[in-house]
């Protein structure tokens, strides 16, 4: 998606 | 990369070291009862993706800071009860929690409901350490193993920091997420005060004691 990060870290 | 692997292992040094402190002095006096609390609220907040995790590393250390927290705030409120001194931990937290959520709601990268928590718990963990450094204000001296907690705490974010520059440059995309930045930077400031004591007081074996 863009925009959005990909939620990969704590 | 290795930026990113210290920081979160700094991160469960800190909380292993406050376990420690607390079982081996039979205390919680200084530490922060509502940065606990709000670290709990971080993690649950955070953390809602918990099922949906796909990597084993990410899995584990949320279940264990969920876990932990869980256990840090059983034996704050109830095991030893009498030595957390409600007197001393007088930091607003509505100020915090009014900062985090505004926002959280203002600027969230989608209005979903993940999204808006997510953002909502990267703004509060930027400034869940401030009760407990009001409290060592209040106090003016720390134990050695408390400030190590809070140095551990400390490093894990600003750690991160070097982490982003690398992934920035070397992966393909050149993402940055600007809400995880900014509020990193921001949490890592809150600490300058603190490091330098650290750096000037205990890693030269002197207390913990503010000027």
């Amino acid at each position: 998606e863009p925009g959005v990060p990909i939620k990969d870290e704590l | 990369n290795i930026f990113r692997v210290l920081g979160d292992f700094s991160h469960l040094a800190s909380i292993f070291i406050l376990l420690h402190k607390i079982q081996q002095l039979k205390s919680c006096s200084g530490i922060s009862f509502k940065s606990q609390v709000l670290y709990m609220l971080v993690y649950i907040t955070r953390y809602l993706d918990l099922p949906w995790t796909s990597s084993p590393y990410n899995f584990i250390f949320k279940v264990l800071f969920i876990s932990s927290e869980l256990y840090i705030i059983y034996l704050m409120a109830r095991a030893y009860k009498p030595t957390n001194d409600p007197n001393l931990d007088t930091f607003h937290v509505e100020f915090l929690l009014g900062f985090a959520g505004l926002l959280a709601l203002l600027f969230p990268y989608k209005y979903t409901i993940l999204e808006v928590f997510w953002a909502f718990s990267i703004w509060l963990e930027s400034v869940a350490i401030l009760p407990q450094l009001f409290m060592l204000q209040r106090t003016g001296e720390a134990e050695a193993m408390t400030a190590h907690y809070i140095a551990a705490l400390g490093m894990y974010r600003a750690l991160y920091i070097p982490n982003w520059i690398y992934r920035y440059f070397s992966e393909p995309t050149h993402k940055v997420d600007t809400i995880a930045v900014t509020a990193g930077i921001l949490q890592t400031i809150l600490y300058s005060d603190f490091f330098w004591i650290y750096y000037t007081k205990v890693m030269r074996g002197e207390k913990f004691k503010l000027p």
